[in-house]
């Protein structure tokens, strides 16, 4: 049990590897119900198929977390992978950054699917958050390039928070006035209820 | 221009522009989509009044008028390549919906998929001209993603070579639609087949349920809108019951399953052929997803970069909001989410247009990984840029509460993606199955492709502690 896990959490890859590995986790659970079904395989064909379903419907809290953690992997892999496809030094750099805090953050939030697989140890995950932490400030200093990358123009942003200019409370300010409630300086439905209320008080 | 923006841009280690070529595909896709965009920021008949000041009838009212100018422009621009439809919708619609947005996205891809070469001959113009305005029903009143309970009958009569279609409860009762209830003019329906005393599972069938001059109900036919939602106020998803509704032979989609005019049932070469359309949208959601939480980080990032608030430093300046550890935790694993679900719907697009294009050439092998993997990040990237959204509303104080700042339209758009096109928690159980599936077949020894083949590998590249 003293032995220590290897995975490298600076390293892209040997988390994807660890995001693989969560996956026996779900070996077990799919086990499981192999075994019950080839129980109930022994048994008639009515009570067999009367049975069958039964351990899939017991394991699928297990089995929507296998399916997750497999998508998880799928996203991770993936996000590795095109990376490889970026040749611009600047910008690999700071996707690379974004890759390994997307990985590291799911680690962290699943944390006790690695534990439990093994994959990582108690004093790892402080590593993580340490390096989580580093990685938040490096991000920082491109965060709205980042997004800018994204290239949403306002029009179709449409969103008064999000403009492009950062000329956010003047807009606001605007955009309140448009409010059809702000079409008369007096709405109608102060001289229908509360003045008539006002006078008999 | 705000300073603090201004500080941030000049602060960047890269060229944005650099990274938005290589999320469109290259220097000239970017070139190209902001021309389309052009066209539609520069065009006067797409200034509206804002639609968050409007009741949902005005909405709705808007949105078909825009819809309509959209259509036109689109064939007198001679903008035909779909992608580049697909960029000047979106720009069009301003993260709204759009009111004949099944008409394009499932009623034209269930024809050109499932409909065979005389049919997509003659359905085909009709759609492309709007004459028939189409959408898709599947879901009923009392069943959702359990396909296979679908109650809705076509029973073939051979005397007059018709199918004809019944509602036969009222569980049984189309609902949910986008365009059904006042909008479209045909629907593909989902029903049981019915040929010589048998049931033959679901097919789909191009039902005309409105008049195609006066758009009034055809006999048999009870259609309407379902009222209210909690977004997609411009959409009129509407109810269908049909009694007795008969329909030509010809109506049956046979591209795969056919139905002879004596009534002799031939077989598709798989079933999941009959959800195709379903895949595909799934599929496209996933880069939705990435669309979605991509917006409402552009919008809570750039809006942190402004906001200052409290001190980090007694007696100093308010520091922006952005500088604070907290909400740098916030927003930025959802940033890196907004980028990992780009390329991830990049993959599954282009998987699907592989997979898609292996089917047309009769190879069927790899149409169950398509069908689980699709179902499943579509249920993993939903859940997850659905939560992320609303974290990026919390993330604006109050002012993300306000209609102003997009989110709350964002987050009631986006939200139906968890459950349309298959609950989320359905999809994540029918990957589950290809999950185990694959894991008894890697078992057995047998050697697995595609994205489940390392289940075939030993797994000691990552030394796990032992218990």
């Amino acid at each position: 049990s003293s032995r220590p896990a290897v995975v490298d959490i600076n390293d892209l890859a040997s988390l994807v590897e660890a995001y693989k590995l969560r996956f026996p986790f779900f070996g077990f659970a799919a086990s499981f119900w192999l075994v019950e079904v080839a129980a109930k395989s022994l048994q008639g064909e009515l009570q067999r198929s009367k049975h069958r379903e039964d351990p899939w419907n017991n394991s699928s809290i297990e089995l929507i977390r296998a399916s997750e953690a497999h998508c998880h992997y799928v996203v991770v892999k993936l996000f590795a992978a095109k990376l490889t496809e970026i040749s611009d030094t600047a910008v690999h750099s700071a996707l690379s950054s974004l890759a390994l805090l997307y990985a590291l953050h799911g680690v962290a939030n699943n944390s006790g699917d690695f534990l439990q697989a093994d994959l990582l140890s108690v004093p790892q995950l402080s590593q993580v958050t340490q390096r989580m932490k580093a990685l938040l400030a490096e991000i920082r200093l491109n965060a709205v390039a980042l997004v800018d990358a994204f290239d949403y123009h306002d029009e179709m942003l449409n969103s008064v928070l999000g403009r492009y200019d950062g000329n956010v409370y003047e807009s606001m300010f605007e955009w309140a006035k448009r409010s059809p409630l702000n079409r008369t300086e007096v709405h109608e439905s102060y001289n229908k209820y509360l003045k008539p209320l006002q006078s008999k008080l | 221009m705000n300073p603090d923006i201004c500080t941030e841009r000049g602060n960047a280690t890269f060229n944005p522009e650099v990274l938005t070529n290589i999320l469109d595909g290259g220097a000239e896709k970017t070139r190209r989509r902001r021309e389309i965009e052009a066209l539609v920021i520069s065009d006067p008949d797409f200034q509206h009044e804002d639609l968050n000041f409007l009741s949902r009838t005005e909405r709705y009212d808007a949105a078909l008028k825009k819809s309509a100018l959209m259509f036109l422009k689109l064939r007198n621009y001679g903008i035909s390549n779909p992608e580049e439809i697909y960029c000047y919708k979106r720009i069009v619609k301003k993260g709204f919906e759009e009111t004949i947005g099944l008409h394009y996205n499932m009623f034209l891809p269930t024809l050109h998929n499932q409909g065979s070469p005389e049919q997509q001959a003659k359905w085909l113009p009709l759609t492309h001209t709007l004459q028939v305005v189409g959408t898709y029903a599947q879901t009923e009143l009392g069943h959702g993603t359990h396909i296979r309970r679908l109650e809705t009958t076509a029973t073939y009569d051979p005397s007059t070579q018709e199918f004809v279609l019944n509602s036969p409860t009222v569980t049984s009762i189309k609902w949910w639609p986008g365009g059904l209830g006042k909008t479209s003019n045909h629907a593909i329906v989902l029903a049981q087949l019915y040929t010589q005393g048998q049931c033959h599972g679901l097919h789909g069938f191009i039902v005309p349920i409105r008049c195609m001059k006066t758009h009034q109900p055809l006999p048999g036919v009870v259609v309407g809108d379902i009222g209210p939602k909690f977004g997609f106020d411009e959409v009129d998803n509407g109810y269908l019951k049909l009694e007795n509704v008969r329909i030509p032979r010809e109506n049956m989609l046979m591209k795969y399953a056919k139905v002879e005019p004596d009534g002799t049932y031939l077989k598709p070469p798989s079933d999941k052929l009959t959800y195709g359309t379903m895949v595909f949208i799934r599929a496209m959601i996933v880069g939705e997803s990435a669309r979605a939480l991509s917006k409402a980080c552009t919008i809570a990032i750039r809006y942190s970069a402004v906001r200052h608030q409290s001190e980090l430093q007694p007696g100093e300046a308010e520091p922006q909001i952005l500088d604070y550890q907290a909400q740098q935790y916030k927003l930025f694993p959802l940033l890196a989410t907004a980028y990992a679900f780009t390329f991830v719907g990049q993959y599954m697009s282009q998987m699907y247009n592989r997979i898609t294009g292996d089917i047309n050439q009769g190879d069927f092998s790899e149409l169950p990984e398509l069908h689980a993997l699709a179902a499943g990040l579509k249920a993993f990237t939903t859940w997850t840029a659905n939560a992320g959204i609303e974290v990026c509303r919390m993330a604006c104080g109050g002012h993300g509460y306000s209609r102003c700042s997009s989110l709350p339209d964002i987050y009631v758009t986006f939200t139906a993606t968890c459950t349309y096109e298959g609950e989320n928690t359905v999809m994540m159980l029918q990957m589950a199955r290809y999950l185990v599936k694959s894991y008894r077949q890697a078992k057995e020894g047998q050697q697995l492709t595609g994205i489940v083949s390392y289940l075939n590998e030993p797994q000691q590249r990552v030394q796990t502690r032992p218990a």
